[in-house]
């Protein structure tokens, strides 16, 4: 329903009140708690509808004040390339309002600051939202921008009026992030990733609190990833995806300098949503290590990585690596098939069917195989096998050497491999083998595992075109531009020092002289 | 809507946005693209709010020199012959700005120590005579606003205090 | 082949945390970074 007669005019003299208070110079904390007061008693933050009234009243004014003052500040003539020059004097006003209500608001209210925070985020969501949505691509994101910008500021101040409640905050900001994420606001991405990424949001969501932001911030990742997905599978970006690309690779870069655990920890979450074409972005995630971890050079001469000590470790994984197996109702039987290695109800012969999408899906994925269900089987697999391989190793009478492949045999998991590879058509196996291979990083026992399947499936093939497509799918990833992660590394280099393998002598590696040459080339650069 | 990641993490019963289709993501993203946050959108005024503005004559600098937030600055005004008075001006006129915390920086390097209770700096004027893992005690000198009992002579001054017990859990 | 990721302006050796100075995605110069500094409560006297 429209407003109650003269409410905007109401909303509009206490703006204007609020003003005149924030330009008194020096500290006027007696003056603002006046106010605050004011706004309780005349109802306006009782959390209710017309709480929602008033600070939508406020935006509206707050957003409308700044772009009338795009055409004043910069003249007429402002070309559409040059931007523009704006006055954000209502939007810090009114950005102040919320600081100041959660400062001086009526403390015996303690936990009800925190709703007034929420319901007023709320409205500002909505409020962006169909804003967004009437003005399309005449959309102005930089009020919005700068308002975020003042809360972020303000509320995560270590003033003391905003501190105990911190954690909060900053999870009603990752919820408001979520809420405007670029899928649902196409047209604030860019303020939406600088916001995100702020250094007054991002570290501290990631620092302390026993890291309970972690999963706030790998659903912001995520976001940003399934937006930029349909436009990144192809090499040739447009401007302002390649300028979206380009930031997030910043991002990327500083959370794998300051936040490396993080990105290992949900390395599996954003695989998933990460189109294979990106093999540098996809690098610099599975590049990350524990910072207390030394990686020794994989080029070192007869490295022994059975040998580390923390190839025996295995990596900690946040994400649910079966939830997309339990969505297609997989998960059993592949469980069965593992214990029991029966060909029950010929689940390896359906194996390569189940893992299609239906073609409605096909179109808009970009892909006829549903690349987070094969993400999943192969992980889920490996992650089975390692275990009975441990429970093997641990109940072994004589110790079991772990540096013979033969542990490695546990043939069940093999067997779903092997279909896999034979079964599956070049796509497929493309993807699949994408699968295995993005779990070659630090050293842990799934590095150690899926670079052992790799190459046992290089050599038990029988087919040069898979020995090929394994080869392809190492290399793309070498030839990139760095990080390399680690496990690629030694994998390639086993791949390529070890006769067991006869690398050399594949036809594949000489059916173009350029080809050869950047063979050699990547073999000397690996040592 | 979210794919493999479940929206399990709550946050606000915010009416979801319609998802648009590609296209017209595309066309989002390109609009956008000439409205970029632009630098001095993140930027706010540092503006420093004197507590008790004196109207300042127009013939002096009518903001603050930006030198005062230089640590290199604090560092030469703890040394002869300015000595503490300055820093401990900044300390107690400038509160809650960077020039009080580079103060207090400058003043604990010097071995003043900050009272949390008096809301005083205390420097020793010789070793304790008695230390323990709570307290030390001896004799101090600190940094006072001290006004004579005739009330004619006040102001900042530094005095003698004997056997002053310093408890740690008062100690900055 | 990717970017050459030292040219987007992070200084990836630094042994400081990249994050105080990151000024934004879009940009490759490192934030002037408001001074990281807390003064304790105790330090405002009435």
């Amino acid at each position: 329903e429209p407003d109650p007669a003269g409410f905007r005019d109401q909303v509009s003299s206490l703006l204007m009140e609020w003003y005149g208070i924030c330009e008194l110079p020096g500290a006027n904390d007696v003056a603002c708690s006046h106010f605050i007061l004011k706004l309780h008693q005349g109802g306006f933050l009782k959390g209710d509808d017309m709480t929602d009234r008033f600070f939508r009243c406020l935006t509206e004014f707050a957003v409308a004040h700044c772009l009338s003052s795009e055409g004043i500040n910069s003249g007429s003539a402002q070309s559409s390339q040059q931007p523009q020059s704006l006055s954000f004097l209502a939007i810090d006003t009114y950005a102040k309002l919320l600081f100041s209500i959660l400062k001086y608001g009526p403390v015996e209210q303690g936990s009800s600051k925190l709703l007034v925070l929420q319901r007023i985020m709320a409205v500002t969501i909505r409020y962006i939202q169909k804003d967004a949505e009437d003005k399309k691509a005449s959309f102005n994101p930089r009020p919005y921008f700068r308002l975020f910008i003042n809360w972020l500021l303000d509320l995560n101040s270590s003033d003391p009026a905003v501190d105990g409640a911190s954690f909060q905050i900053l999870v009603t900001f990752s919820n408001a992030f979520h809420a405007l994420q670029p899928l649902k606001v196409p047209s604030f991405s860019f303020a939406w990733l600088e916001l995100v990424s702020h250094r007054s949001f991002m570290p501290k969501i990631l620092t302390g609190n026993s890291q309970k932001g972690w999963p706030y911030f790998q659903r912001l990742l995520v976001d940003l990833f399934q937006f930029m997905e349909p436009f990144l599978r192809n090499a040739e970006l447009g401007v302002p995806v390649h300028f979206l690309y380009k930031g997030t690779l910043r991002v990327l870069l500083v959370l794998l300098h300051d936040f490396p655990e993080f990105l290992c920890d949900y390395h599996f979450t954003f695989c998933d949503v990460i189109p294979p074409s990106c093999i540098q972005m996809r690098n610099i995630i599975l590049s990350a290590f524990p910072r207390n971890m030394r990686l020794p050079d994989p080029s070192t001469p007869n490295l022994k990585i059975d040998l580390l000590a923390e190839i025996s470790q295995s990596p900690r994984i946040l994400s649910e690596v079966d939830a997309a197996l339990k969505a297609k109702q997989m998960k059993a039987d592949v469980d069965e098939y593992l214990k029991t290695r029966q060909q029950v109800s010929s689940f390896l012969s359906e194996l390569k069917q189940r893992l299609l999408l239906p073609p409605s899906e096909a179109a808009i994925s970009g892909t006829r195989y549903d690349v987070p269900l094969i993400n999943s089987l192969v992980l889920y697999v490996g992650m089975q096998a390692i275990q009975q391989l441990q429970a093997r190793t641990a109940h072994a009478q004589t110790p079991v050497n772990p540096a013979s492949l033969a542990v490695f045999l546990i043939s069940a998991a093999l067997d779903i491999f092997q279909t896999l590879i034979v079964e599956l058509d070049t796509e497929g196996r493309y993807l699949f083998l994408n699968a295995v291979a993005n779990q070659l990083r630090y050293p842990n026992t799934h590095t150690h595992y899926f670079s052992f399947v790799l190459l046992y499936l290089f050599a038990e093939s029988n087919q040069e075109i898979i020995q090929e497509q394994i080869t392809r799918v190492l290399f793309e990833r070498l030839i990139v531009n760095r990080p390399h992660p680690w496990g690629l590394l030694i994998t390639f280099i086993e791949l390529i020092k070890n006769p067991r393998y006869n690398f050399w002598n594949r036809s594949f590696i000489r059916c173009a002289p350029e080809i050869e040459k950047l063979f050699e080339s990547v073999a000397r650069s690996c040592g | 809507d979210l794919g493999a990641i479940g929206d399990n993490l709550g946050g606000p019963t915010v009416t979801a946005g319609p998802m648009h289709d590609q296209l017209y993501n595309l066309q989002m993203l390109e609009a956008a693209y000439h409205k970029l946050p632009q630098p001095k959108d993140s930027e706010r005024a540092r503006s420093y709010i004197p507590k008790h503005p004196v109207a300042t004559p127009s013939s002096y600098p009518q903001v603050q020199a930006p030198i005062v937030n230089n640590p290199a600055f604090w560092e030469r005004l703890g040394m002869e012959p300015y000595g503490a008075d300055t820093l401990f001006f900044a300390f107690y006129y400038q509160q809650n700005t960077y020039q009080q915390y580079l103060a207090a920086k400058e003043l604990k390097k010097q071995s003043w120590r900050f009272h949390k209770k008096y809301n005083t700096w205390f420097q020793r004027h010789e070793e304790p005579k008695v230390t323990t893992d709570e307290y030390e005690q001896g004799t101090y000198v600190y940094f006072d606003f001290h006004i004579a009992n005739d009330d004619l002579q006040h102001g900042w001054c530094q005095r003698i205090k004997t056997e002053f017990t310093f408890e740690y859990n008062y100690l900055e | 082949l990717g970017i050459d990721l030292l040219t987007l302006g992070l200084n990836l050796n630094s042994s400081e945390d990249l994050h105080k100075t990151f000024s934004s995605p879009w940009s490759d110069e490192p934030a002037k970074g408001d001074p990281e500094f807390v003064v304790p409560q105790c330090y405002y006297t009435k």
